[in-house]
Formats: structure tokens, sequence, C-alpha cells
């Protein structure tokens, strides 16, 4: 009867030779805040998919980690974000893409799950659903940092002179 | 991309990945965090998956779903169809990247076939775990 967490949070440079003690203990500490909020849902005896669906609301707020706040940004420097979930109980799931303005894209994938008979929505529709559904928005400045802002600049700067430094962490933010 | 997967104390499974895609992807381009089957999978007679990385990679191997194909098809444990999918299948077609899994046994997975992967792990005893690198 006992429970599990485990989690992953992509969040741009993880090169040692440019990693400092001090980003790593910001890192840390984001991915410790995103266990303990899904902890505290399973050590309550609460359900995996709310566990899950908790942690990521964390990781998502915290800019450092590249989903909703911390998105990355594309070719036309705006920024789509995507999001999907899935219960192993009756494989029933909810996916988005080409999202911008809910905060937590998770929690549009979760109300595509819970109140369409889809499973997946993009675009428009998915954020008209967020409306719907009273998910908080947040605006270009709440969703801008300066770190993806410059690997944008750097990594068009480097597909325009053809080159590939092989920073996979940079493209992935 | 950031993505959790969790066993409760019932023994349900569920997987959740987010992410704002590549740095510098073309507008419109859709990567596999919102395919289910490739960057998100769960299952409650095998696993639940949640991965990371350069997302056309994940697609076509459909990374998700063959980790939990191989356990209820081959009968593999959650660790080595992970290491499988990871270090075999992606790292075959170039695919840079890792992914997060727990098994219905409560048994997890954390592989990455890059130089790091920023990853946790917590159970009942509350300890909440973080690596960065090997």
């Amino acid at each position: 009867s006992s429970f599990t967490l485990a989690l992953h949070g992509g969040a741009g440079t993880i090169l040692r030779a440019t990693m400092t003690e001090a980003r790593e203990a910001e890192y840390r500490a984001g991915l410790a805040r995103a266990l303990h909020a899904g902890y505290a849902v399973l050590a309550a005896g609460g359900l995996a998919l709310d566990a899950v669906t908790a942690s990521v609301c964390v990781l998502e707020d915290e800019p450092l980690f590249n989903a909703g706040r911390g998105a990355v940004f594309n070719t036309a420097g705006t920024q789509e974000m995507e999001a999907s979930l899935m219960d192993g109980r009756d494989w029933r799931a909810g996916a988005v893409t080409m999202l911008f303005g809910p905060k937590n894209p998770i929690l549009v994938a979760r109300a595509v799950m819970e109140r369409t008979e889809h499973v997946c929505l993009s675009g428009d529709a998915a954020a008209r659903l967020a409306e719907e559904a009273g998910l908080p928005f947040g605006d270009t400045d709440y969703f801008f940092t300066q770190a993806r802002w410059d690997a944008l600049a750097e990594t068009l700067r480097l597909n325009a002179e053809g080159v590939d430094d092989g920073d996979e962490s940079r493209k992935h933010g | 991309t950031v993505g959790a997967v969790a066993r409760d104390a019932a023994g349900n499974l569920a997987a959740a990945t987010s992410t704002g895609g590549r740095t510098a992807k073309l507008a419109g381009r859709i990567g596999d965090t919102p395919i289910l089957g490739a960057g998100t999978f769960a299952d409650n007679a095998s696993c639940a998956v949640s991965c990371t990385g350069h997302g056309e990679s994940f697609m076509r191997r459909v990374t998700a779903h063959e980790l939990s194909a191989r356990m209820r098809h081959r009968g593999e444990d959650l660790r080595t169809a992970a290491d499988q999918v990871v270090m075999g299948d992606l790292a075959e077609i170039g695919g840079a990247g890792g992914l997060v899994a727990v098994g219905a046994d409560g048994s997890f997975a954390l592989p990455f076939n890059c130089e790091g992967m920023y990853r946790g792990h917590i159970g009942p005893d509350g300890m909440a775990w973080t690596g960065i690198y090997r």
C-alpha cells in the first residue's frame, strides 16, 4: 500500500561547464517543492492523478523550468505550450497543444479529459475551454523570461550560421 | 519539459507532462508531450511514463507506450524496459533525452542518455531526492 512519485524538470543549460552552485541549488529547490506538492496528496491517501497534477503545476509556475511560466520561445518569438495527462485506472486522458494564456496548461489538459468527450484540443479551442473552466490566465509579461529570450536569439544566430553547438539543453530549455 | 508519474496507496498509476517545446521550434510544431503513447502514458497493469528531450524521436519510437508494451508482452521489469527504450531505441535514431516511470509494483526508473536530467523522487518517508547528472 506504499506510494511513490518521480518527476523530471527540463530547465535549461545543464552542461557541467556552465552550471554554478547557486543555480544548481535553485533547480534542486524547485524540484523538491514539486515533489512535496505531490507527496502531500499521496500521503493524505489521494489519487495518483491528483498528485502528478499538483507536482506539474508547481513546475509550471517556476520560471526556471521549460513549461508554463518558463516556456521557451519559437522562431516567431511567441510561446506555444503543450501538456497531457493520463489516468492508469481507465486510460482516460487529456492533452492540449498550441496553447498560450492559461498559467497551467496541465489543468487545461485535465479539463479536456473531464469536461469534453475529446482527448486533445489545440489553440483557441483549448484557451476557450480554460476560460469556461475558470482557470487563471497570464499575459506576455507573466510568461517572459530573459534567459529564454536570450536562448532564442542565440539559437537563431547559430541556425543562421549553420552551426550546431550540440547544446541540447539550450534547445530543450 | 516537465513531468511527473505516481503510484498512489490504492495502486493506481498516473502520468502528467507539460512543456514550452523546443527553443526556436517552428511556430506550429507539435512535440511528443501532447501525443499519448509518445511523451505520456499510464496503464495500471504496467506503468506510468513521462518523457523529456528531442520530441520528434519520442514520437517516432512511441517511447512511452513501448515501455509499457515491453512489460506487458515480454514480461520485462520496469528498469529493464525503461533502459531499452532510452539507451537503445532512442539512441539508435540519435534521440537525446530521458524519462521518469513508475511501475504497478511501486518501482521507478529515471533513465537518460544525455549529459544530465533534472529529476527527483519521493516515497512514504517524505525524503525528497533530486538529481541532475549521473
